[in-house]
C-alpha cells in the first residue's frame, strides 16, 4: 500500500512538465526515503535524477520498497487536470498495475480520481560517483534559461568556461558568434538574485545546447540552478525542490577527439 | 569537431 499527501501538489505538475521532454517513460521508486526517479534519454545523453523526501509530504506511507512505470506524457495529462492550489494523494495497492491521483481543492469542496495504467518498464540504474567538481556556479535559474534560449538561436553548442573572471558562455554558427560573462555578485540584496562562483581550477567544457534548453524547464521549481563542471565530466544542473528535495539533471559532453 | 558523448562511459550500471 502506497499513499503519499503532497498539500502543494503543483510541485508534482512543475517536476512533470521539466522532464517529460527528455524522457518518455521512467519508474517511479518508492521507498522509505522518498519518491524518486531515475532515467536517461534515449540516447544516454543525458540522465534525471528526481528526489522528493518523504518529510516533504503531510502522509507518507510506503509499506514496502515500490517501482512503478509510468508513461510520463500521460502522467502528465492527468497532472494537468490539477489546479495549481490542488492537493495531490498518489496512490497505488500492493501489486496493482494502476496508480491512482486524487486532486482535492483547498476548500475541500471538489474531489478527483484519475487512475492511470501502470507499465513495465526495463530501466538500467546507473550509479552516479560522488564527484569532486573543478568548479560550481549558482546563479539565478530566470537568467541561465535566458542564457540557453538566447545562445541557441545563434549555435548548437555552449562552451562553459568557469575562470577567475566569472562564468562564460560561448556559442558559434553559421551567422555568427556570441559570448556572454556572468560575474559573481553576492552584493545584491536578494539571495536568489546572486551569482557564486566556487572555484578549484579553471574549466572549460561543451555541451549540446538542446539539452540544456530541455533542463531550463525546470526553472519554475527554483530561483537558483547549481551548474557543477569538472573536465571530462557529466555537467550536474541543479534545480532545489524547496524543502523537498532536488532534480539534477547530468549531461554528458562533447569532447574533441 | 567535438563527438557527443554517451554517459555510460562515466557512470557504471549498477
Amino acid at each position: 500500500m502506497l499513499e503519499l499527501r503532497l498539500v502543494q501538489g503543483s510541485l508534482l505538475k512543475k517536476v512533470l512538465e521539466a522532464i517529460r521532454e527528455l524522457v518518455t517513460d521512467a519508474n517511479f521508486d518508492c521507498s522509505g526515503t522518498g519518491f524518486s526517479l531515475q532515467a536517461m534519454d534515449s540516447s544516454h545523453v543525458a540522465l534525471v535524477a528526481l528526489l522528493l523526501r518523504a518529510e516533504g509530504f503531510e502522509h507518507y506511507r510506503c509499506d514496502r520498497n515500490l517501482s512503478m512505470g509510468m508513461n510520463l506524457n500521460n502522467m502528465a495529462k492527468m497532472l494537468r487536470c490539477a489546479g495549481n492550489d490542488d492537493i495531490i494523494t498518489i496512490k497505488a495497492d500492493d501489486g496493482s498495475d494502476t496508480v491512482t491521483f486524487m486532486f482535492e481543492s483547498p476548500k475541500q469542496d471538489k474531489i478527483a480520481d484519475f487512475e492511470m495504467k501502470l507499465m513495465d518498464i526495463d530501466s538500467e540504474h546507473l550509479g552516479i560517483p560522488d564527484s569532486e567538481y573543478q568548479a560550481i556556479v549558482r546563479m539565478p535559474s530566470a537568467e541561465f534559461m535566458r542564457i540557453c534560449k538566447d545562445l541557441s538561436s545563434i549555435g548548437d553548442t555552449v562552451i562553459i568556461s568557469v575562470t577567475k573572471e566569472g562564468v562564460k558562455f560561448s556559442t558559434s554558427g553559421e551567422i555568427g558568434s556570441a559570448n556572454i560573462v556572468c560575474r559573481q555578485n553576492q552584493t545584491v540584496d536578494k539571495p536568489e538574485e546572486a551569482t557564486v562562483i566556487e572555484m578549484q581550477e579553471p574549466v572549460s567544457l561543451t555541451f549540446a545546447l538542446r539539452y540544456m534548453n530541455s533542463f531550463t524547464k525546470a526553472s519554475s521549481l527554483s530561483d537558483q540552478v547549481t551548474i557543477s563542471l569538472s573536465s571530462e565530466l557529466p555537467v550536474v544542473v541543479e534545480y532545489k525542490i524547496a524543502e523537498m528535495g532536488y532534480i539534477r539533471f547530468y549531461l554528458a559532453p562533447k569532447i574533441e577527439e | 569537431t567535438s563527438t557527443q558523448k554517451t554517459l555510460d562511459i562515466f557512470f557504471r550500471s549498477s
